[in-house]
């Protein structure tokens, strides 16, 4: 049996406009951004205190309306993914 | 060739004796062959100015051996969000092994303390990341901690090793590849190593690993201190280079720093790899810092060498370089890539072309192997894809399949170079297949693209399956990544059909063709120096302090190229600039007389003289013949290269040419034959070889030839006699006739027809019959069983035709035999 897929309440989200726009959009759906996700422009991570923490089901509900915002290109819940040392 | 007691380096770091991995040129050495890190600090290069970052559990920054070189500025702590990537510590202890990582990398030198790192100059971070939630975010986030401060993140973990996963970067992860090799290093590219799987007992591949599978990161292989492919090895096409590591219990052990300011030889599998060609990567960065991404790779594919590693698969592709998917191309030389590194030019720039795209579902039947082809220009009419010379191919491929551990997949390149894609493996019982699974390989390298490629896609069930559920492969396409010109001269010189290493080499003309190079010596300019005339120049003081060099004629200045004359030796000619040395660099000797740097003959390294036969060792790429104190780059007939000590040895007396050992002959000398790897005596008519007396014994006196003394042990028979049952008898027994068998020089007896007791001819020529037969034409015949009535009868019965009858053939069975 496969392990199931393990979700964090955080996000990765595609949003066009800078960083004020992803502020404006993380705070208009309940999110905390933190901030751009590296050097990858446009990428931001957001934090949703409201989902829970570590879940085997992918979250429903804000992440709908956050996916219809017309500045979100793209969101992603994150998955816990297993890695191993070598 | 690392030569010991007069260049060996002595560092008081307690476990520097232990490090057997920098040690392997020395006489007890069981490693035997060098990854030559010393030799590249000899030249002058530790690390210096170079960054390197650990991404693992965290790093310990007050560590003794690490301290020195730690870099805040390199480091951070992603999983905690802060700028501190101390590891968190617990009663297991189990965030030591980013710890145990930087120490291989830039443990400090000389500092009294646990080991040496290969960059022990270089500045070390850590990212600590491992140490709660991994994410797409996390690894994103990581892999983009300020590109253009450090050079080099190293790795050692990865997905699952357990057989089954098949996971890789996210979309984040990917970007964040992209951005640091497009990006990194002010437009140069982050370099990205990466540990190879450690799931080899579990049959795992690390094609199924997106990390190691990358073109952007160089995945490391390791092996052990014998040479042996270690237990937790995995096989790919895409490892790029080896280095040292752990092994069997009985092997070298890798040393580095541990949690809590220790010292430990716990530290084992590929882990200790990535690191390793991080700091020899640090070494080359130092070299030549202008190296890009790519650089760097070609480095590694130009430099590394099989060495002495034991695998069965290594073979030589179509662009000349030996290559294995145990170990890619071989065990990493840090000298030889400084070396490279510092004269190196930037390689073309990288070119993509999608060679081939089929959308063509195909089924791929059970137990059989599903071929398809593809037949490309490589882009030839796009100039900015147009990829004439390989680095990369990747096979993207989408396959459906009920038990994806069932699939083999191989690559086959114009060149006829076969790369394993996937191999089976027996735990993945999975019925996801691959969807859109990018599989690459580093086996093409420097071949050209164009031509035919094919894919081959084979399913062999490991265990019962439905036979009515079968694979499918529903799209692949090939890409191909490269230049449009050569990247160095010497791809031109080798294209030719991928092979696997041959034992033999070809034979070779006597002694002079093959141990004198042809290529035209650059000469040198052999005029005298003279000093500038000070006449009318009155103002040109001499009362400064010269050079130590300068001789008893004093200088211009304080440099060492101003003296007007030297103490010891001058290197270098009028054209070049003159400067006065203590000692000659390699590759030039001093002459005494002359008080002059002069250049040893090429090949040499160090020598006594210009001549070819005073060379005392050998440049990089040559072997030095100690009877002759000449360097050659092919050993002449009667010796053969010792890969691991560069020199020619002789071979076994009786061989011609040898391989990798005396007594691995490949041709005799006139007089012997080959037989099982050895040149035995040819033995005179009449005698044979004996292994175990070594020398030539009589045959038995029947025997013409034999392997042997008995009678039993003939292969030809003196004149007139015959083999019969193995031994040569003067005539045949009863029963067997005198035979000559095609093919065959030696007369034979051979068996009569049954009953028949003498044959003549042939077997079925019987003349005489046993006692009880009669001879009927040429058959034996029971008496009993065949009786004839009445003579006239008989003869009355054959005349009108009745022997076709039943009844008359029993009746005169031998008349109408003899009538036929």
């Amino acid at each position: 049996l496969r392990s199931p897929t393990v979700y964090t309440n955080h996000w990765a989200v595609e949003v066009l406009g800078g960083p004020a726009e992803a502020d404006r959009v993380a705070s208009a759906h309940g999110y905390l951004n933190l901030g751009q996700i590296g050097n990858l422009e446009n990428y931001y991570h957001f934090y949703h205190s409201k989902t829970f923490k570590r879940s085997t089901f992918s979250s429903r509900g804000t992440h709908t309306f956050l996916r219809m915002d017309p500045k979100v290109k793209w969101l992603q819940q994150q998955e816990v993914k297993r890695r191993v040392k070598r | 060739h690392v030569r010991s007691d007069a260049h060996s380096i002595y560092f008081n770091d307690p476990i520097w004796s232990n490090m057997w991995y920098m040690h392997c040129g020395d006489k007890h050495s069981r490693c035997r062959s060098e990854m030559n890190v010393p030799a590249a600090w000899k030249r002058g290069y530790t690390g210096k100015n170079v960054v390197v970052t650990i991404l693992d559990d965290g790093i310990e920054r007050n560590h003794p051996d690490l301290a020195a070189n730690y870099d805040a500025y390199a480091s951070y702590d992603v999983n905690g969000n802060d700028y501190d990537p101390s590891p968190r510590y617990d009663a297991s202890n189990e965030n030591k092994h980013g710890t145990r990582c930087a120490g291989e990398v830039a443990a400090s030198a000389n500092n009294s303390y646990c080991i040496v790192g290969i960059a022990y100059n270089a500045k070390i971070g850590g990212i600590r990341m491992l140490d709660g939630d991994v994410t797409d975010v996390v690894e994103a986030k990581s892999l983009g901690i300020r590109p253009n401060y450090i050079d080099i993140y190293s790795a050692s973990w990865g997905p699952d090793d357990d057989g089954k996963t098949v996971d890789g970067p996210g979309r984040l992860a990917k970007q964040a590849f992209e951005y640091g090799i497009k990006k990194g290093r002010q437009g140069l590219g982050s370099i990205f190593v990466w540990a190879s799987g450690n799931g080899g007992r579990e049959g795992d591949y690390c094609s199924c690993d997106g990390y190691t599978n990358s073109i952007y990161t160089i995945s490391v292989s390791s092996t052990t201190e014998n040479g042996y492919k270690p237990w937790y090895l995995e096989e790919c096409a895409s490892t790029l280079a080896t280095t040292y590591s752990s092994g069997a219990f009985y092997e070298g052990k890798i040393v580095t720093t541990d949690l809590r300011q220790r010292c430990t030889d716990g530290h084992t599998g590929t882990s200790v790899s990535a690191p390793m060609v991080a700091g020899i990567i640090a070494l080359a960065l130092e070299a030549n810092n202008q190296l890009t991404w790519r650089d760097v790779q070609h480095l590694l594919v130009k430099t590394s060498r099989p060495a002495h590693l034991k695998a069965s698969d290594w073979k030589v592709n179509g662009a000349g370089h030996k290559v294995s998917h145990l170990y890619g191309f071989g065990l990493v030389d840090a000298e030889g890539i400084v070396v490279e590194a510092k004269k190196w030019k930037a390689v073309p720039s990288q070119h993509m072309c999608v060679a081939a795209s089929d959308k063509r579902p195909r089924i791929i039947p059970i137990e059989q192997t599903l071929r398809t082809t593809a037949l490309t220009n490589a882009c030839a009419d796009h100039f900015d894809q147009r990829v004439v010379f390989l680095e990369h191919v990747v096979v993207r491929i989408s396959i459906s399949h009920p038990r994806r551990g069932d699939l083999q997949i191989h690559l086959i390149s114009p060149s006829g170079t076969k790369s394993q894609l996937l191999a089976r493996r027996l735990l993945d019982h999975s019925n996801d297949g691959f969807t859109n699974w990018e599989f690459m390989t580093v086996h093409c390298w420097g071949e050209k693209a164009e031509g035919e490629w094919t894919l081959e896609v084979h399913d062999i069930p490991s265990q019962v399956r439905n036979p009515e559920k079968q694979g499918k492969l529903k799209e692949w396409s090939l890409i191909l990544y490269g230049t449009a010109e050569h990247p160095y001269n010497t791809f031109s010189s080798h294209q030719s059909r991928s092979r696997m290493l041959e034992i033999s080499t070809p034979e070779l003309e006597p002694s002079k063709a093959a141990l004198f190079h042809k290529q035209v010596e650059a000469t040198e300019d052999e005029e005298d120096y003279s000093a500038p005339s000070i006449q009318g120049s009155p103002n040109i003081l001499q009362t400064s302090v010269c050079h130590p060099e300068c001789g008893d004629k004093g200088c211009d200045g304080p440099k060492a190229d101003q003296c007007l004359n030297c103490i010891h030796y001058s290197l270098g000619s009028i054209k070049t600039g003159r400067k006065c040395v203590n000692i000659c660099p390699l590759g030039y000797f001093g002459d005494s007389i002359s008080k002059r740097c002069r250049r040893c003959s090429r090949g040499c390294e160090t020598c006594i003289g210009r001549s070819q036969n005073q060379c005392l060792s050998c440049r990089r790429g040559f072997y030095y013949h100690q009877e002759l104190n000449t360097c050659v780059t092919l050993c002449p007939a009667g010796f053969y290269e010792d890969e691991s000590q560069k020199y020619c040895f002789k071979c076994h007396p009786n061989c011609k040419k040898c391989v990798d050992e005396p007594e691995k002959c490949t041709i005799c000398k006139e007089g012997f034959s080959l037989a099982g790897g050895s040149c035995i005596l040819d033995c005179a008519p009449g005698t044979y070889f004996n292994s175990e007396l070594i020398k030539c014994e009589k045959c038995h006196s029947t025997c013409q030839t034999c392997v042997g003394p008995g009678k039993e042990e003939c292969i030809y028979c003196v004149n007139n006699f015959k083999i019969h049952e193995k031994k040569c008898v003067p005539g045949c027994n009863e029963g067997f006739y005198f035979a000559k068998v095609p093919g065959f020089l030696q007369k034979v007896c051979a068996r009569c027809e049954e009953n028949c007791l003498h044959c003549e001819g042939s077997s079925k020529n019987c003349v005489k019959c046993k006692a009880g037969f009669m001879l009927v034409g040429n058959t034996c015949i029971a008496n009993d069983t065949c009786s004839n009535a009445a003579e006239m009868f008989c003869e009355m019965v054959k005349s009108n035709n009745l022997c076709e009858r039943k009844l008359f053939t029993q009746l005169c069975c031998r008349t109408c035999l003899l009538a036929g």
